[in-house]
C-alpha cells in the first residue's frame, strides 16, 4: 500500500524498494506481488494504477527469473489484459494506464523473446483490435 | 518450511 498510495503523486523508492526485498525473501513472494499488482494496476485510481505499474517494472529489474517465471504466465497477463479490454476494465482505466499497459506488454515481447506467453499475449491484443500500433 | 510451488497456469483471456 505504502508503494502505491495514491495520496503521494511522486513515486517513493524507499517503499518500492522494501516491496522488491520482499518478494525476493520469500518463496511465493513472486507470485503474491503479482497478485497484488494486478489488483493496484486496475484500479479506477489512476495515480495507484500508475504507482503499481512503476513497482512492476522495478520488480522486473530487480527480481530475477523466479519473478520473470511468475509475470509471464497467463494467470497474471490475463490480468493485464482485462484492463484493456473494454469487455473487463477498459472502460474504467485512464487512457495513460492503459497506454503504460501496452508498453509494458510490449517492452517484455523484446526483452523475453523466449517467453511464448508474452508473443501469444501480445499479438492476441493486436489481432482483436484493442493494440493498434 | 515446506513450500509447495504451484506451476499450474490458466488459459490465454479471450476478449
Amino acid at each position: 500500500d505504502k508503494a502505491t498510495d495514491p495520496g503521494v503523486p511522486e513515486e517513493n523508492w524507499e517503499f518500492i524498494q522494501q516491496f522488491c526485498d520482499r518478494v525476493n525473501a520469500d518463496t511465493e513472494g513472486p507470485s503474491l506481488a503479482l497478485r497484488l499488482l494486478a489488483h493496484k494496476i486496475q484500479s479506477p485510481q489512476e495515480v495507484e494504477a500508475l504507482h503499481a505499474l512503476t513497482v512492476l517494472e522495478t520488480c522486473v529489474n530487480n527480481c530475477g527469473e523466479r519473478f520473470h517465471h511468475a509475470m509471464a504466465k497467463f494467470r497474471f497477463l490475463n490480468e493485464l489484459i482485462k484492463v484493456l479490454s473494454p469487455k473487463y476494465y477498459g472502460t474504467w482505466s485512464s487512457e495513460q494506464v492503459k497506454s503504460r499497459v501496452t508498453a509494458v506488454v510490449f517492452s517484455w515481447t523484446v526483452w523475453f523473446p523466449q517467453e511464448v506467453k508474452i508473443q501469444d499475449a501480445y499479438q492476441m491484443l493486436k489481432k482483436q483490435g484493442i493494440v493498434k500500433e | 518450511t515446506v513450500s509447495f510451488h504451484d506451476d499450474s497456469d490458466e488459459d490465454l483471456l479471450n476478449v
